[in-house]
């Protein structure tokens, strides 16, 4: 078991995302969590680190990076969620399904993952209502066709964290 | 103040 002791959100995620993991490396996933709760500007930090490693080229390091995007949704509370739900993080995901953008060189596994999550927090966070703004707009632009099936297990449903603390 | 004036920053990305 690795101790947070020295490791910053870079670091965290790095490992969370490294292209050379076999599978999602969970510990690392919970441990950039914990370490963005702990920071006073770690949701803030977060999401910029996040959105450069979702516009990566390499499509595992962009998928274990949603991976890890969902997890701090559902881990990291408000801070987090108000974060995403600023349109200088939704229009880094904006700009990976767009092909006036990044679109044409994403894969469709991404772009699907990215869409997904958008649709998921549109009914799950509805307060945060540029979350709803960005999504209609890819309707609009015709990026997204119709809403996609979100499994249950991937809703957006707020849950205790998975190692809780004690004070 | 600062809030106010990100709150004003905060576009949607041009199509």
């Amino acid at each position: 078991m690795a101790e947070a002791e020295g490791e910053s959100l870079e670091s965290w995620l790095n490992k969370a995302t490294n292209p050379c993991n076999r599978q999602e490396d969970w510990e690392y996933i919970i441990g950039f969590c914990d370490q963005i709760n702990k920071e006073l500007e770690g949701p803030q930090i977060a999401v910029r680190l996040l959105a450069h490693k979702i516009q990566s080229p390499q499509e595992w390091e962009a998928v274990q990076a949603l991976t890890v995007l969902e997890a701090c949704m559902k881990n990291c509370g408000r801070r987090f969620h108000n974060e995403v739900g600023k349109f200088r993080f939704l229009n880094e995901l904006i700009k990976v399904v767009s092909p006036k953008y990044l679109g044409d060189r994403v894969s469709e596994k991404v772009k699907t993952k990215v869409i997904e999550l958008l649709y998921s927090w549109t009914l799950a966070l509805p307060e945060e209502s540029k979350i709803k703004d960005a999504y209609h707009m890819l309707k609009r632009q015709g990026i997204v066709h119709s809403d996609p099936q979100i499994p249950a297990d991937r809703t957006l449903i707020p849950s205790p964290p998975p190692r809780p603390k004690n004070p | 103040l600062g809030e106010e004036s990100e709150e004003r920053d905060d576009h949607l990305l041009p199509m």
